[in-house]
């Protein structure tokens, strides 16, 4: 708290090791101390996912602007911005055709849905998260995801104090730093987070989502166990390009019209 | 040159006037933005306004800032509004009323409910482009995610997931329903 901008005055600089993890159902963060004078000093804080296959990042802002780097594995980021439309929208025919042509007749649940663009990562690549911009991260791949992130707490983005914080808009992330004995959190230099929406009443939540009041009391995830990487058993689905061009293929190289997307003439 | 220029920028508009709302719905209320790009001035001082009138029972979606902060004051009625922080705890849960001032820090998530006399608010925002993310409504993060993702993230059916994206149409301003929550209670 006591850092200002330009405040650097270094006499030596370490190689610095995680020095804090998180635990979860579906992976781990391993967070560096970010009260250690040379992060201070850069205005960063930095954390490490080791996020395993169908292990899923509950969806989550910050209070400044994150770049991520890929550093192992491949998974699928969904990124939200309020006001954008869902444009990956699945269309009840062409899902059936999938599902005829792998000879899945009988499946009894076709999959449906609408949501925002959601985006494939990969090792090597790297993304940015506008600072306030909630997003989940998902390893649908067979290894462990592995990413590192860098917060730029020192960015003109965050109006807030330099503390690294995470906004969680489901589980109970606390839940793992409950298990950690002994001295209290800052000194550790951890980042400070929870699910938001613990702080609202049941009955607020209900009648602004227009739900039961059971269903908004699972919104605050107050009996979740699971930390802040749940793991998903069944795998998530989720409508991607991915499946439409697999779909693709199967009627050659680019369908059934002159290109991938042109199935008719005008 | 700066008589046609500095001199003559337009500084004023008139927010009151309900015409002038961008987001509107009868049997809720109205608000009105006004930014840098509807008032370029706003860019120099880095500074935007909003004003919202919410009638009886009406609720404002649960949101976020992005870039800014909010210092709202409250010009009638009353209003019952929790604030939320990135712990999870509230920080304020409690009514508010003609007169008084509240402050809704960058990023942390608020909820108004309109009292029986309806609320309406002026708020000043610390961007001249105050951006806003809503929680539920059609277009909010619920709606953008997938409903997998929904259902595993908060341990219910994919048909839950479904109410819990869909359910609320309206976009910001949410009609109130008459079961409303007792007021006052903390």
């Amino acid at each position: 708290g006591s850092w200002q901008q330009g405040e650097c005055h270094l006499s030596r600089i370490n190689a610095r090791e995680p020095t804090f993890r998180l635990e979860a159902e579906g992976g781990v963060t391993e967070f560096w101390d970010h009260t250690n004078d040379e992060f201070q000093c850069a205005g960063v804080s930095i954390h490490r996912h080791r996020i395993n296959p169908r292990g899923l990042v509950l969806p989550a802002y910050h209070n400044a602007p994150v770049l991520v780097y890929v550093v192992r594995g491949r998974g699928t980021l969904g990124y939200l911005i309020s006001g954008c439309p869902e444009t990956f929208e699945s269309s009840q025919e062409s899902q059936q055709e999938y599902y005829e042509e792998r000879g899945e007749e009988g499946r009894s649940h076709i999959f449906r849905d609408k949501h925002q663009k959601v985006r494939e990562i990969r090792q090597g690549y790297v993304f940015a998260i506008p600072a306030g911009a909630a997003h989940w991260t998902y390893n649908n791949g067979e290894e462990e995801l592995v990413t590192v992130a860098v917060q730029d707490v020192a960015n003109y983005a965050n109006q807030l104090d330099r503390t690294p914080r995470s906004f969680y808009l489901a589980g109970n992330p606390l839940r793992g730093q409950q298990q950690q004995e002994g001295r209290p959190r800052e000194q550790r230099g951890l980042p400070e987070f929870g699910n938001v929406f613990r702080g609202f009443k049941v009955r607020p939540l209900s009648e602004a989502f227009r739900v039961d009041e059971e269903t908004a009391r699972l919104l605050r995830g107050e009996n979740d166990t699971r930390g802040h990487i749940i793991r998903a058993e069944q795998g998530i689905q989720f409508v991607s390009p991915t499946l439409r061009e697999e779909y693709g293929r199967r009627e050659g190289q680019y369908g059934r019209g002159e290109g991938p997307y042109y199935t008719r003439d005008n | 040159g700066i008589e046609e220029t500095i001199c003559t920028a337009e500084i004023k508009e008139n927010l009151d006037k309900p015409s002038r709302a961008d987001i509107y719905n009868p049997r809720a209320g109205r608000f009105s933005t006004l930014n840098s790009l509807t008032l370029p001035i706003l860019r120099f001082i880095r500074l935007s306004a909003a004003r919202g009138v919410l009638y009886r029972d009406a609720i404002m979606a649960p949101h976020w800032f992005l870039n800014a902060h909010s210092a709202i004051y409250f010009t009638r009625g009353e209003c019952r509004m929790q604030i939320v922080n990135h712990l999870g705890q509230a920080v304020f849960d409690g009514q508010v009323r003609e007169g008084q001032v509240i402050v809704v820090p960058q990023n942390f998530a608020a909820v108004k409910q309109a009292g029986e006399q309806g609320c309406e608010w002026i708020e000043f925002n610390t961007n001249d482009n105050a951006m806003m993310n809503t929680l539920s409504g059609r277009t909010s993060a619920f709606r953008a995610m997938p409903v997998d993702v929904i259902a595993n993230a908060y341990q219910i059916s994919r048909e839950q997931a479904e109410r819990l994206k869909y359910s609320r149409r309206e976009t910001l301003l949410f009609s109130g329903s008459s079961s409303r929550y007792e007021r006052g209670r903390v």
